[in-house]
């Protein structure tokens, strides 16, 4: 019977009945021995404690509650959210990173544009945390799309809505407004919805983590098909500064990079109808 | 006595519940989802696996069987017998959100092994 199979340990089943008296001594310390347990399981070597910024992705809130069943049995499955079955059904740890921002170039108010052409913008994700046992079999990128205000859009033709979006993996370290850079995903997408896409960014996040090899970042590019100034990077929320609107919630907007692991113990992320 | 037979019963090997709310217990602040863990655990006594009322049959036959048990024999463990997953989404120390699922991690049913 592993120390898994029933998470109050040996020693405390006997306290268990103690506990339904509520013995203080006795229930904090098997409560205790419980919450060890429960580190060792998630691989913690100590209880976290995280800052007051620390920020849940809602992405990964609903990945827990469809995967759990919760939302099923809550009844509140959003339809528009696309499960990532076949990253999930491969891993039993997902992973979410914000960019490190202070690696950001400071921005002035308007995109980096260079003879009307948008430059990518670079971003750093630090994933040196992730345990060496965990074996990553995907990743993708997140970026948000916002929609850009009807008044404008329907003045235009079909083809002015267009934006290209394309992800690069930065494969040598960046110099003085140069990347060098190798595609991963690229996408058109028309400017009149607001929702998140997602880009497959598996080659170089498993190049990263499986070969060790140096992480210089992913860089995104977005180019508005029919140059308009005024909608040149306006569409894709990629930075803090570029037209955040009022209100608007950067912490769950900005980009998110997700990684699909397996550490070999248990079985993965496939969805479960609640027992 | 229906009283006697319901202790008698409680002795007996089975699966006891144990909710750990993670607000009781200040963990909600780095464990996101699920709100709190039912944490089962087997716990009882794993009597002779003779029903009482055989006793009344076959008497002779019942009788030599279990006055030929082996007391030296360890008596059988009351152990989880079905298990089922669970996944929980927390904040780990680097403040990284973690959805992670483990497998054999919720006792469904217990019995003496």
């Amino acid at each position: 019977e592993s120390n898994h199979a029933s998470l109050i340990p040996e020693e405390g089943k006997k306290k268990a009945p103690a506990l339904q008296s509520r013995t203080a001594g006795q229930s904090h310390e098997l409560l205790r021995d419980f919450e060890a347990t429960l580190l060792h399981m998630f691989g913690l070597r100590r209880r976290p404690r995280p800052s007051r910024s620390a920020t849940v992705p809602r992405y990964l809130l609903d990945l827990y509650r469809l995967q759990s069943g919760e939302a099923e049995e809550a009844g509140t499955h959003d339809t528009g959210f696309e499960y990532p079955e076949r990253s999930a059904s491969r891993a039993n740890t997902v992973r979410g990173f914000h960019h490190e921002e202070h690696m950001e170039p400071v921005h002035p108010g308007e995109p980096q544009t260079k003879n009307g052409e948008a430059i990518p913008l670079r971003f750093l994700f630090n994933l040196s945390n992730i345990p060496e046992d965990e074996l990553l079999s995907s990743a993708e990128l997140r970026l948000f799309r916002q929609q850009i205000d009807e008044a404008i859009t329907e003045s235009e033709g079909d083809k002015d809505q267009l934006h290209r979006i394309n992800v690069y993996e930065v494969l040598k370290p960046p110099r003085a407004g140069q990347l060098i850079t190798r595609l991963l995903d690229t996408r058109l997408v028309r400017h009149n919805t607001s929702r998140w896409e997602s880009f497959d960014v598996s080659p170089a996040v498993l190049r990263w983590t499986r070969e060790r090899l140096p992480n210089y970042g992913l860089a995104v590019e977005v180019q508005h098909l029919n140059q308009t100034p005024h909608h040149q990077g306006r569409h894709l929320r990629i930075s803090r500064s570029l037209h955040q609107e009022p209100g608007e919630d950067w912490e769950q907007l900005r980009p998110l990079l997700v990684t699909f692991g397996h550490d070999g113990k248990g079985n993965p992320l496939t969805r479960r109808a609640k027992r | 006595s229906p009283k006697q037979r319901g202790r008698k019963r409680n002795r007996n090997c089975r699966r006891h519940a144990l909710y750990v709310d993670f607000s009781d217990v200040g963990w909600n602040d780095w464990i996101v989802a699920p709100p709190g863990y039912q944490v089962y655990y087997c716990h009882g006594e794993c009597l002779f696996p003779l029903a009482d009322h055989l006793n009344s049959t076959n008497h002779a036959i019942v009788q030599t069987l279990v006055n030929s048990v082996n007391t030296n024999i360890p008596k059988a463990c009351c152990v989880p017998t079905e298990l089922s997953a669970t996944s929980m989404l927390y904040l780990d120390e680097h403040d990284k959100v973690v959805l992670k699922n483990y497998q054999e991690m919720v006792v469904e049913g217990c019995g003496c092994r």
